[in-house]
């Protein structure tokens, strides 16, 4: 099924 | 000082509704253009982005940028207060630690004031970047609802998949497999029934239905729903509010391992 992803991994903080 | 009064006062009852499960504090970032919000879900696995424009209001002030820091579970219950034609305005000193909320009945007869405490929240702001999406698909926000209520009961992951004819929606459980396809669909007498797919490369990934689901809640905001794709990147599902602005979760794609 894959692991789940985080959001943070996808947007850098600003 | 900050006040915005909404004439159409379901809408932010309906927004409420719609983020109270997924976050619990966060701030309303009020300025001259409007108020806005961003937030992660505890585990960072959804993002919500909120947009409500000035120029969606009735009446709007804001002197000075304030960061409303709000738990969502409490404005919730103020706003269930108000009823569903209210006017609702929005209140909240520079320098205070509470917001008020004001409810007028249609016909002027009731006014209510609720005041909330507020509360400091650091917040961490994701740059979010403009995006060429893969796929971007726009169909009625209650089949997407359906669709992802349905699958829910036999999966916990959905493979979203676009192509130049549709968008498919598939999962499996223990008890079977299920697989619903949505094609483009531009014929249909009203507008808000058309299901349009805009596609530049087809496009495939898994999603975890528990947080598809959670989104649904917005459904009450817009008659259609965006769902916008590219490889390896969150999917964005995006709920215009008419005049005002839209409310957007991003979720964060299953890996392959």
């Amino acid at each position: 099924k894959g692991a789940q992803g985080n959001i943070m991994s996808f947007f850098k903080k600003k | 000082m900050f006040e915005g009064r909404l004439l159409q006062g379901s809408l932010l009852k309906k927004v409420l509704e719609a983020i109270k499960d997924l976050v619990t504090d966060t701030n309303f970032d009020c300025s001259e253009t409007g108020i806005a919000l961003q937030a992660m879900d505890s585990s960072h696995v959804a993002l919500v982005s909120l947009l409500l424009k000035d120029t969606g209001f009735d009446h709007f002030r804001c002197d000075r940028n304030l960061a409303l820091g709000i738990n969502l579970q409490n404005m919730s219950k103020m706003l269930k207060c108000a009823g569903n034609d209210d006017i609702i305005t929005l209140k909240a000193e520079d320098e205070g630690d509470t917001i008020t909320f004001m409810f007028e009945s249609p016909n002027q007869d009731k006014i209510s004031d609720f005041e909330m405490k507020l509360m400091d929240i650091d917040s961490e702001h994701l740059g979010i970047p403009d995006t060429d999406y893969q796929a971007i698909v726009t169909m009625p926000s209650a089949e997407f609802q359906r669709i992802v209520r349905d699958l829910s009961s036999i999966g916990d992951t959905a493979v979203i998949g676009v192509t130049k004819e549709g968008i498919s929606f598939s999962t499996g459980g223990d008890i079977g497999k299920a697989n619903i396809v949505c094609r483009q669909n531009t014929n249909v007498d009203k507008e808000e029934d058309q299901t349009t797919v805009e596609i530049h490369e087809p496009v495939s990934l898994t999603f975890a239905l528990r947080y598809l689901n959670s989104f649904t809640k917005a459904t009450a905001l817009s008659p259609q729903v965006t769902l916008s794709l590219s490889k390896e990147l969150p999917i964005v599902v995006e709920y215009k509010i008419e005049k005002m602005g839209f409310l957007r979760f991003y979720l964060a794609p299953k890996i392959e391992e």
